[in-house]
């Protein structure tokens, strides 16, 4: 059975797609199969693949999720594409077909070693039905002022589904995104975010890299799309640490 | 009866926020009597004026919307503060309590020449209340790749609004942030939605300026904090051009 790994945080534009996508490239590189799952209906990771968004989310079809799973260009990547239609989200996120969620993220991907669920900026409940049938929860975290302002609210929810019986989700770290070295401003929020959360950050950083940015308009991760790139390195490097710590 | 403006785009992370306060703040130094509406559960425009989000949202208050604004260091501009509390938010959208909201947005705010609304990064019922209330919205787009994306949606959703009888909305206008000169993407970004978009996009653009991102840090607008800053003047600028269009 594969590791469930959602990427969350309610403040948006922080780097939850581009770590997403990134991480689930660089597990593939690494010769382990992988799904990356795109909850989010702005559908940002699945274009950023160069793949379509579907009518019908893969996760609220009666059928087998297999069917719904697209090849990408890079061998032993798959996507599981999102839905742009809000009427799916709802559903996504509501009584029954919460439960469907749950049974396929828990039972149809078997076959995967890693499933990756890019996940929408919000602490909704789209966000929570992935959280429950996850094993780890990634948050990236930009190092900016209001970083940290949302910060106690999404440990709060994590926390809360953390307790339940039903769940295995572990807090499986903390990585500081868009990185840059010469703002005084990326120091602070370093120090601060290191000081409250201790050995969760990851050691790596995402530093700011424009060839991350432009990745997605070439329908590639950055470590396809620039290898020798800070941006394709500090990601590459994230994934030995993700595999370090499972 | 003032004019209210809601700042709003689903796609994370673009300068909602911060346009959204800075605009607020530039039509307060311009003489008019201006209020910040913070209707995003983050509460980044409450904590970014240095004030504390309320437990009960304002709107949601039975007792008269006056009661729950409160001043700010800048002379001519008000807060209505925002909530963290995740029922406030689904009250917020909901059926009877949007109503309240849609009448105290309508009624409760005669007295303020600007009403300025920060929106979540969402384009679900509480963006819509928001909207269904406005006379504009502005949308800023920072210059990336998946800034385009999102567009579509959120400009259909804007679209059905506008439709609706009981509707005042027009498209404010478009605003590019994060704008970097020296990157190739910048240009490729603002080509498109010129093209896209036309006279709707606003002339003035948003650099990328860490003054802008140091300012919440002190409580205080850009224009405040670092008065002769780029970012500062490009938001004067844009208020400048907000005041001219209507
Ligand atoms: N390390 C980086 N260097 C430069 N640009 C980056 C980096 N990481 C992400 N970006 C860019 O910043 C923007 C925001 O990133 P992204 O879309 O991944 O964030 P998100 O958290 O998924 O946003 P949302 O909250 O809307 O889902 C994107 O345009 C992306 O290309
Ligand atoms: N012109 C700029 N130059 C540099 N940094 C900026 C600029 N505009 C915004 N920022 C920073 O970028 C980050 C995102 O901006 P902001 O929070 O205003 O976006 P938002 O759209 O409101 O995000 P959300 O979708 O989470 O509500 C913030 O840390 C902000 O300080
Ligand atoms: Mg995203
Ligand atoms: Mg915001």
């Amino acid at each position: 059975m594969g590791r469930v790994v959602s990427v969350a945080n309610q403040k948006g534009g922080v780097g939850k797609t581009t770590t997403a996508l990134n991480l689930a490239a660089g597990l593939a590189l690494a010769g382990f199969r992988t799904l990356l799952v795109d909850l989010d209906p702005q559908c940002n990771a699945t274009t950023g693949l160069g793949r379509q968004p579907t009518d019908r989310h893969g996760l609220l079809r009666a059928g087998p999720l297999r069917e719904s799973v697209v090849s990408t260009d890079l061998t032993g990547m798959e996507l599981l594409p999102g839905s742009r239609r809000f009427e799916d989200v709802a559903l996504l996120a509501g009584g029954v077909e919460g439960r469907r969620v749950e049974e396929h993220l828990a039972k149809g991907l078997l076959s995967f070693d890693y499933v990756i669920v890019d996940c929408p900026p919000s602490v909704g409940k789209l966000t929570q039905v992935a959280l429950s049938t996850s094993d780890e929860v990634i948050m990236p975290i930009q190092c900016e002022y209001f970083a940290m302002e949302g910060l106690t609210r999404m440990v709060h929810v994590i926390g809360k589904i953390i307790g339940r019986d039903s769940s295995r989700l572990e807090l499986g770290g903390i990585v500081l995104t868009m990185y840059d070295h010469h703002l005084e401003l990326t120091h602070e929020v370093e120090k601060e975010v290191r000081e409250f959360f201790g050995d969760i950050v990851f050691e790596t950083v995402i530093p700011r890299d424009v060839a991350v940015s432009e990745a997605p308009s070439h329908g590639e991760s950055v470590i396809e799309y620039a290898p020798y790139s800070r941006g394709a390195r500090a990601y590459v490097e994230l994934c030995m640490e993700v595999l370090g710590r499972d």
